[in-house]
């Protein structure tokens, strides 16, 4: 599962 | 968040402020590759174009600040301030050989060919490679200064903690980025050499330097 909108990491 | 990945946030913010603050103080940037510098400035402000359309907290948004301007100030005391002393006979890296297949890499391979997701990607793959023309830098010199190593190591462990941290997510989340993983150890393996040398030497007080 990949978050497209909001990545989190640095 | 979990520890894995604040540890390796604070040495990748340790890993840019042991470099500023080797420059400011010798007031010298002899033995850094400003490419590499530039490289990881097109890095941050590829992947952070997102800090004007989404917020997801005070620390993500004060920790991209930072790492964009202080890579951008590096890049002023390497180029501009402190250019007398920059090493450009031995920074000879093509690094547009990176850059432009990494482009192209970029839009061929990413999760959603959307603008904002190529750019993200492409700032992944680069920061993969990035530190290229700094090692190349060294094994044309044959030596690093002990700071220098010290910058090395700490940037070496960011994306090695950051591994951890996505085998942990894995685990507890069930959240895998696959570009970011493949580049993360594509990048740490390129320290590989340089930690075992930093351990081998640095640590026992000795001046690294590469055979030739």
């Amino acid at each position: 599962w990949i978050n497209r909108q909001i990545k989190d990491e640095l | 968040m979990n520890i894995f990945r604040l540890a390796g946030d604070i040495s990748h913010l340790l890993a840019i402020f042991i470099l500023l603050i080797k420059i400011w103080r010798s007031r010298s940037c002899a033995g850094i590759s400003g490419k590499s510098q530039v490289l990881f400035g097109m890095v941050f402000l590829t992947r952070y174009l997102d800090l004007f359309t989404s917020f997801i907290s005070v620390y993500n948004t004060v920790m991209k600040v930072i790492f964009i301007l202080a890579t951008l100030v590096t890049i002023y005391l390497v180029f501009f301030k402190f250019r007398a002393t920059y090493d450009s006979n031995n920074d000879t890296f093509r690094a547009e050989l990176l850059v432009i297949p990494i482009a192209g890499l970029a839009v061929l391979v990413n999760h959603e060919f959307s603008l904002f997701e190529i750019l993200w990607t492409f700032s992944i793959y680069l920061e993969s490679v990035s530190i290229m023309p700094q090692l190349y830098m060294i094994s044309k010199t044959g030596e690093a200064e002990t700071i220098t190593s010290h910058y090395l190591f700490a940037l070496g462990l960011y994306r090695g903690l950051y591994i951890v941290n996505w085998v942990w997510r894995y685990y507890t989340e069930q959240f895998y980025d696959w570009i970011a993983i493949v580049a993360g150890v594509v990048q740490t393996l390129l320290y590989c050499d340089f930690f075992y040398l930093y351990i081998t030497k640095v640590i026992k007080g000795k001046e690294m330097s590469l055979p030739a």
